[in-house]
């Protein structure tokens, strides 16, 4: 399959919720997302590494309006589970290519993450399927990453959603 | 925007690999997937969390028959970065709902895994998008967790890619 990469998409109103070292045994994701549906909050992207020595970190994004109202949640789930901590952060920006077969072309991420590289723009977090690669970075740096993504993959300036 | 959940999907043709410790600074992603890309290995999923003490994980995923050169290309980054060390792990398996608007319904993510934990299968990983929630699990799991799922979601039994 040919990758076709259709455009650049970013969104700047997130913010990211993280909750470190929480033990990695079924139901604690559970744990974590029920109550945040409960309380109403929408999610938009999950991110979960692997674990090591048993505990791994969940970090989410939700809409600005909605952080206090996660942190409290989140911040309860986190005492009952006994994870590490929470921490939040206003200040981000998701930054995304969307296409399509974009996993044959490997090639596109790298590219993505080397123009991103060249601008001295920190990848805090990856998300990727075969469709869209995502990454989070400073909300300060998305104008000049969402720019230099355009001239560096060659694409005309329409934005995505 | 209502949800609509099109179905289950499930893939047990890929590997994991973990970096794990990389440096937390401009560059290190792209120093990883270029030479990934270079050597032809095509890549699916892309997961990396935020940092802790300047140092993060990035795992990804590959068709099982380029694990060897994955590893390879993947160990050899990982000395030059400093990283900490690099693991893999054949027997997993990636199970996604794919649907719409998935993050104004944040319960169905949630949904996903109380069911994935009432059936005491350990999530690895997550990702996800609006329209896509994936999570890796152990590929001997697999069966057990689309069928928790169809039921659990009241799905009929069709497969999608
Ligand atoms: C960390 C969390 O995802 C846990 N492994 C679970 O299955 O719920
Ligand atoms: C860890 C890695 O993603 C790094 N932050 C980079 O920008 O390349």
């Amino acid at each position: 399959e040919q990758a076709v990469v259709r455009g650049i998409a970013h969104d700047i109103s997130e913010a990211k919720l993280t909750v470190y070292r929480v033990p990695d045994t079924p139901g604690v994701a559970a744990s974590l997302f029920e109550p945040l549906a409960d309380a109403g909050v929408t999610i938009d992207m999950i991110v979960q590494n692997v674990s090591q020595e048993g505990s791994t970190d969940i970090s989410f994004t939700v809409p600005l309006a909605m952080l206090d109202v996660a942190e409290e949640v989140t911040k309860t789930v986190a005492e009952d589970v006994n994870a590490g901590g929470v921490s939040t952060d206003r200040e981000i920006a998701k930054v995304s290519i969307v296409g399509i077969g974009m996993k044959t072309e490997s090639g596109i991420a790298s590219r993505m993450f080397r123009i991103l590289a060249d601008h001295d723009i920190n990848i805090q977090m990856i998300s990727t399927s075969p469709i869209r690669i995502s990454c989070v970075i400073a909300e300060d740096r998305v104008s000049e990453a969402v720019s230099a993504l355009h001239a560096g993959l060659e694409l005309d300036g329409e934005a995505l959603q």
